[in-house]
């Protein structure tokens, strides 16, 4: 089964 | 005050038309250095980061950073409204709650203006460190938009693969598989042809089609799009807008569980 990962598991609110 | 001036005017057009449907609303950030606007999409899977620099309009004036909130699908109505070959001037007053757009057909003879009301949107502003990519694909922009519409025939997922032999798009559904190679080809007459891959590692991802679809709607704005792959990475797929900035989409990869 394959998960979608969302853009803000990588990227910091700055 | 804040005014732009574009002889270009198709090329906003273009802007809008590569981002409404990702993108409901956004802020769009006005300073010294020019038109910007980052914004993620309703379910936080891909992010779009557009820059017009300052120096690419005909005329600029930014005397204070200001940021207007904007509707995206909104601002396409107004924007669909300009002729191809127009003038834009974009103007906003200090302190006001509505932006202006003026077209201006080439010969004068037609001026239209439309006042779009601002939005109030709390919009998360994210931080995106510069990085060093396992591989760099540089291709033509209509042979990218042509492969992942090809390819969401088939089925909902690419994996992008970049090895020695070149980057392999390849996807797999109900009724099947399909696999597309793309090989390094600099030897064609316009370089606006050229397949070029820098590759450090070997990487290879999966992305949901649904959004590589989107992004190729920037496929107007350049004729080469560059696509960067790590491992650890969200992909970006880049579309260089002549002279002035970029349209960048970020999109998170899906993983096995």
């Amino acid at each position: 089964r394959s998960v979608q990962l969302s853009i803000k598991e990588f990227y910091r609110s700055s | 005050m804040f005014e732009l001036r574009l002889e270009q005017g198709s090329l906003l057009k273009k802007v809008m038309e590569a981002i409404k449907d990702l993108v409901n609303d956004a802020n769009f950030d006005c300073s010294a250095t020019g038109f910007s606007m980052q914004a993620m999409d309703s379910s936080h899977v891909a992010l779009v980061a557009l820059l017009l620099r300052s120096e690419g309009f005909e005329h600029y004036r930014c005397d204070r950073n200001i940021s207007m909130g904007i509707n995206l699908a909104n601002m396409a109505k107004i924007l669909k409204c300009a002729g191809n070959d127009d003038i834009v001037t974009v103007k906003a007053d200090d302190g006001t709650d509505s932006v202006t757009f003026m077209f201006e057909s080439p010969t004068q003879d037609k001026i239209s203006d439309f006042e779009l009301k601002l939005m109030d949107i709390d919009s998360e502003h994210l931080g995106i460190p510069e990085a060093e990519y396992d591989a760099i694909v540089r291709m033509p922009s209509a042979e990218f938009a042509r492969i992942c519409k090809d390819l969401s025939s088939i089925g909902d997922t690419v994996v992008i693969s970049v090895t020695k032999e070149g980057v392999k798009f390849s996807t797999r559904g109900d009724i099947g598989t399909a696999n597309i190679v793309c090989r390094q080809n600099t030897s064609v007459d316009k370089p606006e042809e050229a397949t070029i891959i820098e590759m450090k590692e070997m990487v290879s991802l999966t992305f949901a089609l649904r959004y590589m679809n989107s992004f190729a709607k920037a496929t107007p704005l350049a004729s080469q799009v560059t696509i960067s792959l790590s491992s650890d990475l969200p992909v970006v797929v880049e579309y260089k807008i002549a002279e002035m900035g970029y349209i960048r989409f970020y999109l998170a990869p899906k993983i096995e569980e």
